[in-house]
Formats: C-alpha cells, structure tokens, sequence
C-alpha cells in the first residue's frame, strides 16, 4: 500500500 | 457575551455530525462575523474547516472573539434531543466556562436547556494559503458518497484523475479492481444533478478511503460536493452550506512509490 503523507508537509502550522 | 440563535437548528447539528468521527476535541471560534472551527484530525493527515456565518442566525451577539473548547461526541449527545424543528439558541458567557445550548419548539412551546462545560484545547493551527487549483469538479454529493462507499469494497485507496476523458476514481485490492469514470454533465434540467469538470491540467492522486468516506457524512449539509485538486498537493472537498457557509475537508494524499 502507498505511504500516507501528512499534511504539515504541506501546510506550515501557524 | 456571546449569543447566537439559529431557526433551523438542524444545520448545527448537520455540521456536528459531520466532522465528529473525524475531530473529537474541537474550539468553536466566536467573532462578530462567524462561527468557525479549523482542526487536523489526530494523525495530521485531514483538516476540518467550519464555517458558519452571522447572517445565517435571527440573533447573533459576539461582544469579543471567544474560543469554546468542546468535546463533539458530547455535543453530538446533546443533539439527540434536539427536535428536527427546534430553533437552537447557545449562549457563552466572556469568561467561557460554560456553553449554553437551548432548543425551543414553537409548535409545543418546549425549551430544553443543557449546560456543557468548556475544555481549554490547544489545537495545533494551520496556514492553508489560498490556491488557484488545476482541476475543480463540482459533482452530487450523493453520487460522491455512493462511489466512495462502492469503491471501499475494492481495496482502501482511491485514485482520483480527472483528465480530458473526465474524473475517474480507481480502487485496486485482494479481490481486483473497480473504476467509476464520471463525464461531465450539464444536460439534466435539475441543476443539482449537475457534473462540471474544470480542468487546467490532468491531476492524478490516491487518497484513503477510509478518510473520504468520513468526509461523506457531510452529504446531508448540502446536495452537491466541490472537489479541488492540484499535482502533489492535498485535496479540498468542500460542501457549501447554501450561501451561509460550508464544510471544507484538506486530505493529504498517498505517495506514489
């Protein structure tokens, strides 16, 4: 199965 | 102190049962504009975001922005006994220890009022910056729902393209492989049948199942489901809430190998 990725790879915490 | 009276109450409970699975310990943000809630689930990988605008309650009172920290399986219990045609009343005061919901019945003049008691949660906030996304695919909500409910039969990832042909959602496991292609469609006079398919480039992603199908207890809010997505980037599923706010779910993807 793929790997999950998360979303602060994305978005930075604010 | 804050004061918000809504007449269809249901909407609010709507709201609450659709990210409840999804988020447990959430801050409702109160301010003169909006009740608004913004929460990642507790592995990082979906992101709530709430809106729900002043306009759409009778009353809206918010002396200063409050946060009321709550536990939504909680809320979602004190709905139980909330009537399909209450209006729903909450009430804070600034100190926001307490929330106070009410549901009143015209029709047989009963008021039910509950206290719940407000959490302090500190919740980690994201910076989603606003995107101009390469495909956008308005579609039923229902129709989402059924493929997303259909295609966990077949595995539990979901691969989502929308390409010149249309949008196609692919699901491979032990027992073989399921596409269901959409096509755009414009032709059915009842507007909310409508499929539109905006595509600036094709766009390929796999998504968990598991996450979309909580994304779908949403279908109640709204009849149709806007789908945004761009190469390497979360998917936005928003359900708009007529013109008085929306839903939106932020899905990380699964990497291709």
């Amino acid at each position: 199965d793929l790997p999950q990725s998360c979303l602060l790879a994305y978005y930075e915490s604010r | 102190m804050f004061e918000a009276r809504l007449a269809n109450g249901n909407i609010f409970k709507m709201i609450v049962e659709s990210i409840r699975e999804l988020v447990v310990d959430v801050n409702i943000d109160c301010s003169t504009e909006e009740l608004s809630i913004q929460c990642m689930d507790s592995a990082h990988v979906a992101l709530v975001s709430m809106s729900l605008s002043q306009s759409a309650f009778d009353h809206f009172r918010c002396d200063r922005s409050l946060s009321l920290g709550l536990n939504l399986p909680n809320v979602s219990k004190i709905f139980k006994m909330m009537g399909r045609d209450d209006t729903m009343v909450l009430k804070a005061e600034d100190s926001a220890d307490k929330l106070m919901l009410m549901f009143e019945n015209d029709k047989s003049g009963t008021i039910a009022d509950f206290e719940l008691k407000l959490m302090a949660i500190e919740a980690e906030q994201l910076g989603v910056p606003d995107t101009a996304y390469k495909c956008s695919i308005s579609m039923p909500s229902s129709e989402f729902q059924r493929i997303v409910r259909d295609l966990q039969v077949m595995g539990d990832t979901c691969k989502i393209s929308c390409t010149k042909e249309g949008l196609k959602f692919s699901a491979t496991g032990q027992i073989g492989t399921g596409n269901i292609l959409m096509r755009q469609n414009v032709a059915s006079e009842k507007e909310e049948d409508h499929v539109t398919i905006d595509m600036e480039e094709p766009v390929e992603l796999n998504f968990a199942l598991r996450y979309l199908n909580f994304f779908t207890k949403a279908t109640p809010l709204s009849p149709t489901v806007i789908l945004k997505m761009s190469p390497g980037l979360p998917i936005v599923i928003e359900y708009p809430i007529e013109q008085l706010g929306h839903v939106k779910y932020y899905l990380a993807p699964k990497m291709e190998e």
